[in-house]
């Protein structure tokens, strides 16, 4: 039975889609079969692994509106043990079309509940906002991993955050846990970070991951070449610290 | 009569906030009364410029609503000649209040219509999404910004942008322009930044800014003391940057 995370931060620019990328493809190099799933309309975890989003047969988009069944939507990619279910741009289109759906926040997970089986590992980049895309991914998964710089704006979001998990919980899911917050893009070299890393800490205490993912270039230039940073420079900083989390992220679930 | 001025781009994380907040602060500091509105949720720009959050007496969201006038919900900052119309996280909720509301995507244009001659500048920060509030700015705006780091994602998306400009310009604003294109926390020792700002230039040809803004870490310290990068340090190279730019916009306002 797959263990589902969302990947989600309703602020911009923090490390969501390489989260999701690099971490779905670490647990599938640990010879776990992993389903990724993008739900974001920029499709920017689509490219990031080397599916160009021309031509789709079936998106996300076909899956949450009702006219295609997950499992008629999900394709492999060319990295052994990692599969996707693509986003392309009609994706924009659905937070309106969802309004006048019957149950429009459970559709991902009732349709998630048909593929389950298959996989080891379910993970979820979401949109930068708190829209039907991020609040179906929220009630669709086990858990919630939520990356975030150290810098200011990305502080001051993250209680609005936590006041929609809150909700979730209430009404549609008691069960959502959160997987752990993750610091991205550190830099420890300047004060901002160090401030910022500190006050997360003092406030999450050990639901703070271990592992920093640290500033690499690495982690930017993989995704132009449709690949993980695994796959495209695996003796980088930034590879390192995403094989670390998916061993951190292996430990916590065994715990739980 | 005042120009309008939307700074948007759905990709998250690119520097629209920063952009916002320090081309209004150098506009108002060279003089030209400047009024800065704050249309996303996550409410950036109004903590930026050192308004709470909490018990705003109005928001953006009750102007879109139609429960205010913008008039009553206009506020002066502490920085002289900046005025705000701040933003709550009730902004959530205005995607789906509006879609049953008449006119809904001309609420901001026609709001602003009846302030435009008490300022010489609109600055509209925009959320990470093409959705009905970013559509309101760029109705409601003589023209667009578009900040974007010089990465892959980023590169990415701005044909999506491009799409909804020339999308709006058919239906509801055929003047809509492009103010032009800038290039945010370019690092030119990674060949990835020069290569993606030569793809730019290419592409965009005079409508990329000459003005370039470094990454500078004054940029992300000073929100979290409520200031503007003009007062919070004057010499660094982000306020410099965005003096350069202010005035660029304005060598550009005269020319048209
Ligand atoms: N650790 C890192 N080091 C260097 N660059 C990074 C790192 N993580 C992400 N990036 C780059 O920073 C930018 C933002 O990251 P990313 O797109 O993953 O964030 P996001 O939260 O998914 O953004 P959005 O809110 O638009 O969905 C991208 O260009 C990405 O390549
Ligand atoms: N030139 C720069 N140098 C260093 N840091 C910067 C620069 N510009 C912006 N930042 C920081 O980078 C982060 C992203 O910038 P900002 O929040 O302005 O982007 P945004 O596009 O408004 O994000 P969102 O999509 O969430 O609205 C912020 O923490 C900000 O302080
Ligand atoms: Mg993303
Ligand atoms: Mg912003």
């Amino acid at each position: 039975m797959a263990k589902a995370i969302a990947v989600a931060n309703q602020k911009g620019g923090v490390g969501k889609t390489t989260t999701a990328i690099n971490l779905a493809a670490s647990l599938a190099a640990s010879e776990l079969k992993t389903l990724l799933i993008d739900i974001d309309p920029q499709g920017n975890t689509t490219t990031g692994v080397g599916i160009p989003k021309q031509d789709l047969p079936a998106t996300s988009y076909d899956v949450l509106i009702g006219t295609k069944e997950i499992s008629q939507a999900i394709q492999p990619t060319e990295f052994q043990g990692l599969h996707i279910l693509a986003a392309d741009k009609n994706l924009v289109a659905a937070n309106v079309e969802l309004i006048d759906v019957e149950n429009r926040q459970t559709r991902l997970r009732d349709q998630l509940a048909t593929i389950r089986d298959r996989y080891d590992f379910i993970i979820i980049d979401c949109p930068p906002a708190l829209d039907h895309l991020t609040l179906n991914a929220l009630v669709a998964a086990d858990s919630v991993l939520i990356p975030i710089q150290c810098e200011f704006f990305a502080l001051e979001g993250v209680s609005q955050l936590i006041d929609t998990i809150d909700r979730i919980r209430e009404s549609l899911h008691p069960t959502l846990a959160i997987e752990g917050i993750l610091l991205t893009m550190f830099d420890d070299r300047t004060n901002l970070t160090r401030q910022v890393a500190a006050d997360l800490k003092d406030f999450f205490q050990d639901q703070v991951f271990d592992t920093v993912i640290p500033r690499s270039v690495r982690l930017a230039e993989a995704p132009s070449h449709g690949k993980p940073v695994l796959a495209y420079d695996m003796r980088s900083k930034g590879a390192e610290s995403y094989i670390k989390l998916a061993k951190e992220v292996l430990a916590r679930s065994n715990r739980t």
